[in-house]
């Protein structure tokens, strides 16, 4: 995987939906 | 343009219009061409980058073109965050010496537009898992930064929720649920809490309430609720 991009995008929206605070 | 050729280019030290034009061409090749050529800018391609930021952010605002400083300023942010849209790039970048307090010094609640992309890059970082505990380097940065200006270390980023643009509000807001929610401690939670609602944040939240943005209102219940879940543990 170590060329797959878009791992930025993936944590921007993660923030934006919320998805990253939800408690493990 | 080849990524060697931009690095030729960054080389010559352009200025201005002529830098301003040749980081606009480098976001549109980071973001469009594979990783491989990413990994080609590389090393190198990002410390002429940081360079250039650190140079422009240094120079007083008085120059006479800070117009385009401040152009060339946010350009280069939207070249980071497309160089760190691969494991390579947010690699190199984490590892290089002050490419996140570059990302802090970019929280200037006077270009607003800029200091969205900036927060929301930092949050990112701040939730990336990794080995060391990242939001810690963030807020180390803005706690030096702050020490260095003389102010309160979180005046900026509430300075930045006073601005009318909603998504800088979303974006502040976002950073502030980051570095609260990865801190382990319960009282390091608690703590940087207080010490926000000192500084005005109720105040400011109680207006934030009030707007109709849905961006706005998820970043308000996870702040809401994560204040509750501490209060109860507590």
């Amino acid at each position: 995987d170590g060329d797959e991009t878009g791992i930025m995008d993936g944590l921007l929206e993660a923030l934006q939906s919320g998805a990253a605070f939800r408690r493990k | 343009k080849s990524a060697v050729m931009y690095i030729q280019e960054l080389r010559t030290e352009p200025r201005d219009v002529q830098l301003l034009s040749c980081l606009e061409s480098l976001r549109v090749s980071l973001n469009n061409n594979p990783v491989s050529w990413v990994q080609t800018f590389g090393d190198e391609g990002l410390s002429l980058l940081l360079s250039f930021l650190k140079r422009l952010q240094e120079e007083k605002e008085e120059y006479p073109n800070s117009g385009i400083s401040v152009k060339c300023q946010h350009e280069i942010i939207r070249c980071l965050k497309a160089f760190m849209n691969n494991k390579h790039g947010l690699k190199a970048m984490l590892s290089s010496a002050d490419g996140i307090s570059l990302l802090v010094r970019a929280i200037n609640p006077r270009v607003p537009h800029m200091m969205v992309d900036a927060v929301r890059l930092l949050s990112a970082i701040c939730i990336l898992e990794h080995t060391d505990n990242l939001h810690e380097r963030v807020l180390e940065s803005i706690t030096e930064l702050s020490e260095e200006r003389d102010i309160e270390r979180f005046q900026p980023l509430l300075s930045g929720m006073q601005k009318s643009n909603i998504a800088l509000k979303g974006g502040c807001m976002q950073l502030i649920n980051a570095l609260i929610s990865r801190g382990e401690e319960l009282d390091f939670r608690i703590h940087i809490r207080s010490e926000l609602m000192r500084l005005g944040l109720r105040e400011l939240l109680s207006e934030v309430r009030l707007i109709e943005n849905e961006e706005l209102r998820v970043q308000l219940q996870v702040f809401d609720e994560q204040a509750e879940e501490d209060s109860e543990d507590l």
